[in-house]
């Protein structure tokens, strides 16, 4: 479903260049869930911004069901990107002047929906995340982990294929991260959706197909389960 | 060093009242490494804005150095923020126009430090973080993890008697964490710091004096290092 060759994008800072991503080659399957983890600045976010066509590659390509990014005009690239693929940003990018609710829901205007199919399964997400309680609140009056819930729930809007994750448990207790490896979990086993989660937490590897080590910007080493 | 009394923080929003915090009775000695555990939304944050006189309770007290922060004017709140204290917020609050550097030293500025003396430590900071060659860098320009430990450099700006962390090394790597425990670990040991850390990270536990958990905005129970 997700094909990179020859990935790489590096910033030019001055005369400083900084190498995001040096080469990438990876090929990720429809309903595999796959871990990607590494040290701290060695290129996961950046890895996911390509993937999820939130940002260009210097050069190199992307493929998301055989079809080249690059090709995509605007329309299209918007389509996949309310319609295909579900972000839980590192951090959280909520909209600060939208409820919970409010921000659970504004993918499935993009996406068409009624208002009352939206507030119904905005909702039961959030009841999911285990903020049922919480419809109305502004990000600013949420803590921490319930705002990553937030964005968890709000991933999810329009029942996406592929949920790219960037730490989704990086701000949560020991229970609530398990809470919300299990719902990545069922979505993947019973829906079939493909999941590609940076982490740093070490509980995600026990319910990944793969894990992709990565280190300044290429991947170093790549583990199936049975080797694990 | 810090006493809290009867401790309450709600909030009211509509005819649905929050507790942040319940009656917390907390007495925290000087030298102390403190990790203050939880679920999230348990009060974690919270907590460290009242200790830290970045909010008011709406009841109960906060005594730094046997002084009700409630007493204190604006000027004198000011300086102990400044001088006494050193903030790692968890969602690193950098300004964003400035550069790691920039960032790194704004503190020094308000405490009166020279320009040489100011760059020097600055540099210094950051490179004890591992972020000396990214000096220059603006927040964007640094991946999550990276921008996690230029808060962390700040905190430090000033040389504080107090340090409160919250969730320090929750974007970090498993190495990277390790390595700012131990720097917490030894401001603690080798300088008498006295560390304040939220975390998830059951990494802290072992290089706690004491662990404080919190869970509804109650202290649930404390464990002593011979407990653990
Ligand atoms: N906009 C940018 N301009 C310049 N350099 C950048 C930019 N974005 C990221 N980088 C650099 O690219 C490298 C990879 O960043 P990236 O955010 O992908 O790391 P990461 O693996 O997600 O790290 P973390 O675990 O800390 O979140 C880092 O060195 C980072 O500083
Ligand atoms: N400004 C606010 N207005 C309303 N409620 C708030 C506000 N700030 C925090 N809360 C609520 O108070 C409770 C405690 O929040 P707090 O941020 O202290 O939790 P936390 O322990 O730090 O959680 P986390 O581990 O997720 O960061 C939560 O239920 C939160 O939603
Ligand atoms: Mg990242
Ligand atoms: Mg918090």
């Amino acid at each position: 479903i997700v094909r990179t060759r020859d990935l790489t994008k590096q910033y030019q800072l001055g005369d400083q260049t900084v190498y995001a991503l040096r080469d990438v080659k990876l090929d990720i399957r429809r309903g595999e869930y796959i871990s990607i983890m590494g040290p701290s600045g060695s290129g996961k976010s950046t890895l996911f911004n390509m993937i999820g066509g939130l940002d260009k590659p210097t050069s190199g390509t992307v493929f998301i069901d055989e079809v080249d990014m690059a090709q995509l005009d605007a329309f299209e690239l918007a389509w996949l990107r309310c319609r295909k693929i579900g972000y839980i940003f590192q951090t959280f990018n909520l909209i600060p002047v939208m409820t919970a609710l409010e921000n659970v829901t504004l993918p499935m205007i993009f996406a068409g929906m009624s208002s009352d199919e939206m507030l119904e399964k905005g909702v039961k997400l959030l009841e999911t995340v285990g903020l049922g309680e919480r419809l109305h609140h502004k990000p600013a009056q949420l803590s921490g982990g319930q705002q990553q819930r937030v964005a968890i729930a709000r991933s999810l809007a329009n029942d996406p294929a592929i949920v790219l994750a960037d730490e989704p448990t990086g701000n949560l207790d020991l229970r609530t991260g398990k809470e919300i490896i299990e719902l990545l979990r069922r979505l993947n086993k019973e829906q079939g959706v493909t999941i590609i989660s940076a982490t740093h937490d070490l509980k995600m590897i026990d319910v990944s197909d793969r894990v992709i080590w990565i280190r300044d910007g290429r991947i170093e080493r790549i583990e199936n389960r049975e080797d694990i």
